[in-house]
């Protein structure tokens, strides 16, 4: 029985894209089938992992709005065990579409209910917001892996989104749980780094992956070549620190 | 009359609101009256200068959905010529509430056209993403200024946000002018900023900044202290490149 993970953060650019490439790429390494769901109209997560957009011609929103088979919608990547459902502009009109429709929270779900079982996880990158795209990711998965950066604004929204997971579990997915917290962009050597994560810790207890991304160029530079750090570059410390939090999150998954 | 200059870029975390922010404190410490207005959920503005968000009552949100009075709103700031009209998390509702009422994408305009005369500027913070929000936004607004992150997936979003000023101007706004893009976060020292600054020049020939602003740690330390660059490091390279880059905004709006 697959499981569903949501990445998730309303905060602007904390690395929910980034940590959905790279955690999706370090399980497929491992051995695990992976479906990858690009939910943000951005469409960073399609091409950061190499697919070429103008190509595409179904995507997330055919499914979400249109109903049509998720199975049509899958796209092999040229990582062995990583498949992915783009997203294309379509989707930015679908926030205000789906206001019309009925159930419009279990659209998503509907959508990768069937094709659950094909795979180990599946993982769905959500833009920054709190919008119906959000909701529906969150109302289509088991948990909810929350990157957050180590810097003040990112801090700060973290009591919105808490309620909002709140509110997700009351009106429309009960067992939604926390898969794990991700610190990112990490520089220790500034107090600021310091201080959210403590912040953080204090907050979240156990539930704050071990391991922290720090900031690392080669990170930044890999979508620019449709790869994943693991692919990219292996050797650096980008990548050993997205093969260790994998780790820890198989560790978790598998007990 | 006052000039309205919406700050917007869909792609998350690229220094909006820091922009917002700064560009407003030097531009009021240069003695021009500043409206702020934070139409972010997040209310990141608000916080960032020095507002304390539970004691604010009525916010941008009941400005535009339930029609208060815009000088009912305004707050003033800790900082001369500096005023704002806050965020809170009603605003989050906003996007879904707004489709169902007439004239949806002019309710910012309506609010803000009243007050227009009594300040110098009015910046407005978006949040990230190209929904009703950033539409009234882009509506009420005279031009915009677009800060661009000096890294890939900021880049790619540029198509598309250039595609709904388009928009915005065949069938909401006529006059929208582009104000300037500001590169944001840059370190030269890598090849990825520097590839990306080539990039946005060659795109947007001399609406680019000639200042960019450089990665700073003292620039993200601030808004945990609630003062903009200007009020918390004045001897920093970020309070200078803001200060820089102030100056070259007011030499184009001066002429
Ligand atoms: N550990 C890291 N070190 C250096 N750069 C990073 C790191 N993680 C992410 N980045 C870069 O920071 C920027 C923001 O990351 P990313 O786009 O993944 O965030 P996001 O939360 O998905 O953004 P959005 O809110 O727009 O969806 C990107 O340019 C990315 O390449
Ligand atoms: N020049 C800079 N140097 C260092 N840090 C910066 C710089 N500019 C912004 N930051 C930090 O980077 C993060 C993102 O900036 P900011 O929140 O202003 O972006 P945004 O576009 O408003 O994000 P959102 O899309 O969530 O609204 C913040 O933590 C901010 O403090
Ligand atoms: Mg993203
Ligand atoms: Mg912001």
């Amino acid at each position: 029985m697959g499981k569903i993970i949501s990445i998730t953060n309303q905060k602007g650019g904390v690395g929910k894209t980034t940590s959905a490439i790279n955690i999706s790429a370090c399980l497929a390494k491992s051995g695990e089938k992976i479906l990858l769901v690009d939910m943000d109209p951005q469409a960073n997560t399609t091409s950061g992992i190499g697919m070429n957009k103008s190509t595409i011609k179904l995507s997330s929103y055919d499914g979400l709005i249109l109903g049509v088979d998720c199975n049509k919608l899958i796209h092999q990547t040229d990582y062995s065990n990583l498949f992915l459902v783009p997203s294309n502009v379509n989707l930015t009109g679908a926030e205000i579409e789906l206001t019309q429709i009925d159930a419009r929270e279990y659209k998503l779900k509907k959508m990768v209910s069937p094709v659950r079982n094909d795979f180990d996880y599946i993982i769905i990158d959500c833009p920054p917001s709190l919008g119906l795209l959000t909701l529906n990711s969150l109302t289509a998965s088991d948990s909810v892996l929350i990157p957050i950066q180590a810097e003040y604004f990112a801090l700060e929204g973290v009591g919105q989104l808490v309620q909002t997971l709140d509110l997700v579990r009351k009106n429309l997915n009960p067992n939604l749980a926390i898969e794990g917290i991700l610190l990112t962009m990490c520089d220790f050597r500034t107090n600021l780094s310091k201080q959210v994560a403590e912040e953080v810790r204090r907050y979240f207890g156990d539930k704050v992956y071990k391991t922290s991304i720090p900031r690392n160029i080669k990170i930044a530079e890999s979508p620019g070549f449709g790869k994943p750090i693991v692919y990219y570059e292996m050797r650096s410390i980008g990548a050993e620190k997205y093969l260790e939090v994998t780790a820890e999150f198989l560790k978790l998954n598998r007990n």
